[in-house]
């Protein structure tokens, strides 16, 4: 779902 | 990455940077909140479990573990190298306050009830509200040092600049995440009374004079 890819974030 | 994450970062480097060599220079943390450090500490542990399983790239695993050796290296000077210029007297906010209801929130508002996901939902949330015992530190003090106040400056655009870095990732690649969004707007609206206090006086080469 749509959350996965924010934890690339710091 | 976008350059208003990538400002954004360094932002953040630059103001445990700032920090440590305030700390470390003056061998003093008189004025800083051991507290606020102590959940900065917390917030990096528990957002960056996923050091050790998942790679994202080498720039993301560098700076976690530079956020988390700095955070750990700052408390210890604190509580233990420099713990004689400790102000434990002003540096009175009760962190539990903040802990148990991110706890609270973590566990009811997240995107997957998985212990990695209320870990890291929960580190969003005390990270918004994790300079609270700085901000109350310097308001009872009445004063922060100018070194102080850079730091607490560069601390709170990091956070800014990763909502331009939300806004361009939901323009460019319709991408959003409520969960961060809504706590980093918290987070940076936190400092905004501080932030008219750096840019009205700290800026002006005044000492940073909160009104008594």
């Amino acid at each position: 779902d749509v959350d996965l890819d924010s934890k690339d974030e710091l | 990455m976008n350059i208003f994450r990538l400002t954004g970062d360094l932002a953040h480097l630059l103001a445990i940077i700032i920090l440590l060599l305030k700390i470390w220079k003056t061998r003093s943390c008189a004025g800083i909140s051991g507290k606020s450090q102590i959940l900065f500490a917390i917030v990096y542990t528990t957002r960056y479990l996923d050091l050790v399983t998942t790679y994202v790239s080498a720039y993301n695993t560098l700076m976690k573990i530079f956020f988390l050796g700095s955070s750990f290296a700052t408390v210890y000077l604190i509580y233990v190298k420099f713990k004689a210029t400790y102000d434990h007297n002003h540096d009175t906010f009760r962190i539990e306050f903040l802990i148990l209801p991110a706890v609270i929130l973590a566990l009811l508002i997240n995107h997957a009830f998985t212990p990695l996901e209320i870990l890291w939902t929960f580190s969003i949330y005390l990270e918004s509200v994790a300079i609270l015992p700085q901000l109350f530190m310097v308001s009872k003090t009445g004063e922060a040092e100018s070194i102080t106040s850079h730091y607490l400056f560069a601390l709170g655009s990091y956070r800014g600049l990763y909502i331009l870095n939300w806004i361009y990732r939901y323009a460019m690649e319709s991408h959003y995440d409520l969960i961060a969004i809504v706590a980093g707007i918290v987070q940076t609206v936190l400092y905004c009374d501080f932030f008219y206090l750096y840019i009205t006086k700290v800026l002006k080469g005044k000492k940073l004079q909160l009104p008594a």
